[in-house]
């Protein structure tokens, strides 16, 4: 394992094990603005930890970042790993993220799906969904259906073999549950932006209702300004918009539920390929697919910032 | 450890909503074991099936008898998996 998250190697794609090293060793090198959480614990009773950047003080308003929440889309947890290293970088050196830091914390989560994850490494690289076991016939449920918002309606499937399907009821995973116990212990989360891959998408609420969020005029234009800084970097060319209006209905989705808690600024980010790989894209693009994505963050993390609610 | 052997992935593209409503059906059939990568979301806009190999030949006749055109984005899905495995092990090394 490297001696230091210098040595680390970023543009490489790394199992459960070495992510889990990185994030002590990043930790051990910056404990003055990193710690580890563990927020609960999967169905196969792996650790969720959560990365806490923070300059100190107590409960501030929050930024939350997730990666890996379905296990086979690997460009999101490598980027989590790329965005942590990003974050002690720069933390000082970067005015913006600087500025950031100075009023918020961010939390982020790298595996968000940890048996998934494993899974992928180890007996099928397609699996996306949790390891959970509901039904006798078919394993694992979409956690990004389990959500308690619109859960089990059109948009979700409620066939367990499904892809997507939604799980027996609302938060039945524990990799949910616990983002969902985190945040309404935390109380003071702002901004809410999980990733996956691959579309190519910036996308905010809702996907459950055709009903517009009431501040959709104010995500529409952060999307607006988010994917212009994306696309700058190497012309990735993005779509942006509310979830059922640029894909499809999608029910118990995160980011619905999360803006119904109250996170305003919750969005779902959907990441490259540009090349026709789909989830199995080269590690070579690591880097620049969490590069671009970096540039869309910061204008989101900076407006959270400068417009306290 | 599932392999992917002869597994491809299709990229179909609906351009007329009755195209688009024969995609969305395919996802109800089971028995081909489909793998939607990008669901049906639009007119115009990519869905990219997994299509493992037994299946390769009843759905391409399918699409082909109703006139969808598909394009093959990839051409054996083992083949990408186990680049990727050997990038991994040349990282770690």
């Amino acid at each position: 394992l490297p001696l230091s998250t210098d040595a680390f190697d970023y543009s490489t794609y790394h199992n459960l094990d070495e992510i889990n090293a990185f994030i002590d060793l990043l930790v051990a090198e910056n404990s003055n603005l990193v710690s580890k959480l563990e927020i609960g614990r999967s169905t196969e009773n792996r650790p969720l930890y959560v990365l806490k950047f923070s300059k100190g003080g107590t409960n501030r308003p929050a930024i939350w970042i997730d990666t890996g929440i379905h296990s086979r889309e690997w460009v999101t947890q490598a980027s989590g790993v790329w965005f942590a290293k990003k974050i002690v970088q720069d933390h000082e050196n970067n005015e913006g993220l600087a500025s950031i830091l100075d009023k918020m914390d961010i939390f982020l989560e790298i595996v968000t799906n940890p048996d998934g994850f494993v899974f992928t490494h180890t007996q099928n690289r397609m699996w996306r969904k949790t390891r959970s076991k509901h039904s006798s016939i078919c394993v694992g449920v979409d956690p990004n259906r389990n959500w308690d918002a619109g859960f089990g309606a059109s948009g979700a499937s409620s066939n367990p073999c499904s892809e997507t399907y939604h799980g027996p009821y609302p938060n039945s995973e524990p990799e949910v549950k616990a983002i969902v116990d985190f945040v309404k212990s935390h109380g003071n989360i702002k901004a809410f932006i999980s990733i996956h891959s691959y579309s190519q998408l910036l996308l905010y609420p809702y996907g459950y209702t055709t009903t517009p969020v009431p501040d959709q005029k104010e995500l529409h234009e952060i999307s607006e300004r988010a994917v212009a800084a994306l696309t700058s970097l190497y012309g990735t060319k993005y779509e942006y918009g509310s979830i059922i209006t640029t894909i499809y209905k999608a029910s118990g989705a995160t980011v619905d539920w999360t803006y119904d808690q109250g996170i305003k600024y919750s969005f779902t980010f959907e990441l490259r390929d540009t090349g026709r790989y789909g989830f199995l894209l080269p590690a070579k693009q690591i880097i620049p697919t969490a590069e671009e994505t970096w540039e869309a963050l910061m204008v989101i993390m900076q407006h959270a910032a400068d417009h306290p609610y | 450890t599932e392999t992917f052997v002869g597994h491809q992935v299709l990229r179909v593209v609906p351009t007329t909503d009755e195209e688009l409503q024969k995609v969305q059906e395919l996802q109800d059939l089971e028995n081909l074991q489909l793998d939607f990568w990008v669901a049906p979301h639009g007119l115009g806009k990519p869905v990219d099936i997994r299509v493992p190999f037994a299946s390769l030949q009843p759905l391409k006749v399918h699409l082909e008898s109703n006139g969808i055109s598909y394009s093959i984005m990839i051409e054996d899905v083992q083949t990408l998996v186990d680049h990727e495995k050997m990038e991994m092990l040349r990282g770690r090394r």
